[in-house]
């Protein structure tokens, strides 16, 4: 098929769900749905440490290098297609 | 793997289950045909049976659903969540949701499964030629009646092979009216409609009137997505529309132009410009026989596991030639295995007590060795020797995981070192009283994963263990394995009752069933497994990874074939200090 030639103009496409998230709010939605922070421990504790540990816990728990960074496998794992049950808790 | 909390189980073996409605996506029969293979997967390594109903509540209600869909626990548009289910108990508990604002397929792009026509219902063959020209979708070239066809094989010109693709104009699914086609145009609620329509529900899906009037007749039925139908954007469903105009310029395909993200797309009339409806066009799609098979794992009992392998991961990756990792086995087997796992308490499950480690049984006796299941053996080891130190032995005669817990083997005595309860080393324990009747110094040991049967070997000669009855010794010949082999150095389980036996620069594959070797083996370790050791003094699996020890180090290798470490036993492993 002939190489599209460069993107025109960029649309901004009606009723498309864009995710106007930033890392870390993606990150702190990824951890509490997926119980790896309660919403208890996302308001009292010191907001970097308790992500930090948070992260640690996902990136266990799905094999990934355990830096308790926002790293990019890390958010590329928060954007995988994946199952809702939670990984961690009831 | 993982089980939810109080090892939520099911107390009968006899399951039910009911497919309450169907995604667009695909024929019904593919979605049919996709869930019974998905408990296959279940029942095939657990006594457990799957029966479909089509009426009355059953232990496992199925259901396609976006957005929020009734429980509760809204998806969340196309990608994301795909599906969610239930762990066993009454009520929702057990049920399994498929989100669909998901392309479901069966996870190779879209499956066209054809009706009427010559081929007895065959998928379609893209491309295929017509009158000369090629197509990639269904057409209606050819005919009058409108209704979209395609070839079931390369070409129509040669093989006149062909069926009519899902449209509206040839049934419907669901709805009122026993699969009738739509009648356009149709009044509802007094406006005329010459297409399928939302208008009127909540849930998002297309239907359409069976008969002119649907505010007179109420007679109505859901429309099949056609090939072209559109996923997400803000017509899903909705066939693209071609040529459609874009910024002016005319597109008889999909295309990625006005995006960022390369993603394809099609105006859902014929000018986008105007009208601003459209989306995303069929990609490969999420097989539903995958995500159903660990959906059904939830609705088992199975919560997520930390194996990347493992179906019970929580996410999506597709596989072609989808195998059950030991890992979810363990797991199901754990449950439902033939005695192995906590026995049901009452009439419905109810949680049991903190999940214990793997029962080990009282003094069974076993009938024949094909029916036995068989547990380790009884009561806990005594430690006979704990002055005798695991960090002092410089190597190991064999190492191997039983039950779940690594067992070092050396002169008659072994230790064993358990990841999961974090109880260090345990032991020395003597081997004489554990499995009364081996040498003092083994070669190799392994666990047949399935039937939980212990193998030893020493030299030529190898015992088999089913708690506390042995089979042996035997000599290696009689399982297919050459004069010239004098010792068997390890063992990597493999699934479906596989066990890969290394000696020297060489292995085997042995079918632990029929406890003969396969042909065409042996064959070089190097062959696929590059980079270790190929004069290893243990080789075992652990952790889903290969082992292969040579003194006092080890090379750990990914099911993938890579070296990804190179360590000591005593420290790494053992954990010494």
């Amino acid at each position: 098929a002939p190489l599209q030639s460069k993107p025109q103009a960029v649309v901004t496409f009606p009723g498309e769900l864009l995710s106007n998230l930033s890392d870390v709010e993606l990150a702190e939605n990824y951890l509490l749905r997926f119980g790896y922070t309660t919403g208890a421990e996302a308001r009292t504790g010191s907001k970097h440490v308790s992500l930090a540990k948070a992260l640690r816990r996902m990136q266990k728990q799905l094999g990934l290098k355990e830096t308790g960074e926002l790293d990019a496998d890390t958010l590329e794992a928060m954007r995988a297609p994946r199952c809702g049950v939670p990984d961690v808790g009831p | 793997f993982l089980t939810f909390e109080g090892d939520l189980k099911w107390d009968h073996m006899d399951l039910t289950y009911r497919v309450m409605n169907y995604s667009p996506d695909l024929d019904r029969a593919v979605i049919d045909d996709a869930f019974r293979r998905a408990f296959k997967v279940w029942s095939d390594v657990t006594p457990l049976t799957f029966t479909q109903i089509y009426s009355g509540e059953a232990d496992i209600m199925i259901m396609f659903g976006s957005q929020e869909h009734g429980d509760g626990y809204p998806f969340d548009g196309k990608d994301g969540l795909l599906a969610h289910a239930f762990p066993p108990g009454q009520g929702i508990q057990g049920d399994a949701h498929f989100d669909d604002d998901e392309l479901w397929t069966l996870g190779t792009g879209i499956v066209v499964k054809t009706r009427h026509g010559n081929a007895n219902g065959a998928d379609c063959h893209f491309p295929f030629v017509f009158e000369g020209r090629s197509y990639s979708r269904c057409i209606t070239e050819g005919r009058t009646d409108g209704l979209p066809w395609c070839a079931t094989t390369g070409s129509y010109d040669r093989d006149k092979k062909y069926g009519f693709c899902p449209s509206e104009l040839l049934y419907t699914t669901g709805g009122n009216s026993d699969g009738s086609p739509c009648v356009f145009p149709f009044i509802f609620e007094g406006t005329s409609y010459d297409a399928c329509t939302t208008d009127g529900r909540s849930d998002g899906y297309r239907w359409c009137a069976t008969t002119a009037n649907f505010d007179q007749d109420k007679k109505y039925g859901f429309c099949p997505n056609r090939d072209t139908a559109v996923v997400g954007g803000n017509s899903q469903g909705d066939p693209c529309v071609f040529p459609f105009t874009f910024l002016g310029q005319s597109y008889s395909t999909c295309t990625s132009q006005g995006r960022q993200d390369g993603k394809l797309w099609c105006a859902t009339t014929s000018n986008y410009d105007t009208d601003k409806k459209w989306g995303f066009c069929p990609d490969r799609g999420y097989s539903i026989f995958l995500v159903a098979a660990h959906e059904f794992g939830h609705s088992l009992g199975l919560d997520h596991s930390s194996v990347r392998e493992a179906l019970m991961y929580p996410m999506y990756s597709y596989i072609q030639d989808f195998q059950l990792h030991p890992d979810d086995v363990q797991g199901i087997q754990y449950l439902y295995g033939r005695g192995s796992g906590p026995e049901p308490t009452a009439s419905t499950p109810v949680p049991t007590e903190k999940p214990q480690p793997m029962p080990t049984e009282a003094g069974s006796t076993f009938t024949t060795e094909e029916e036995e299941e068989t547990p380790e053996p009884t009561g806990e080891p005594i430690p006979v020797d704990p002055s005798r130190d695991a960090c002092a032995e410089k190597n190991f005669d064999a190492i191997t995981e039983i039950n779940g817990e690594l067992h070092f083997f050396k002169d008659g005595k072994y230790w064993t070192h358990s990841s999961f309860w974090k109880m260090g080393i345990q032991g020395a324990f003597s081997v004489a009283d554990t499995w009364p009747g081996l040498p003092l110094v083994i070669d190799a040991a392994f666990q047949d994963l399935l039937t939980k049967r212990i193998f030893f070997f020493a030299g030529r000669q190898f015992w088999v263990f089913s708690g506390k009855t042995m089979l042996g010794p035997r000599g290696i010949e009689k399982l297919g394995i050459g004069k010239g082999v004098g010792r068997i150095s390890g063992a990597l389980q493999r699934g479906r009752g596989k066990v890969l036996l290394f000696s020297g620069e060489n292995y085997w594959r042995l079918d632990v069933k029929v406890q003969r070797v396969d042909k065409g083996y042996p064959r070089a370790t190097d062959d696929i497994f590059t980079g270790v050791p190929l004069d290893a003094h243990n080789v075992f699996l652990y952790q889903d990874k290969y082992h292969f020890c040579r003194g006092s180090f080890y090379w750990r290798m990914t099911p993938r074939y890579q070296v990804d470490r190179v360590g000591y036993v005593k420290y790494d492993i053992l954990q010494c200090p």
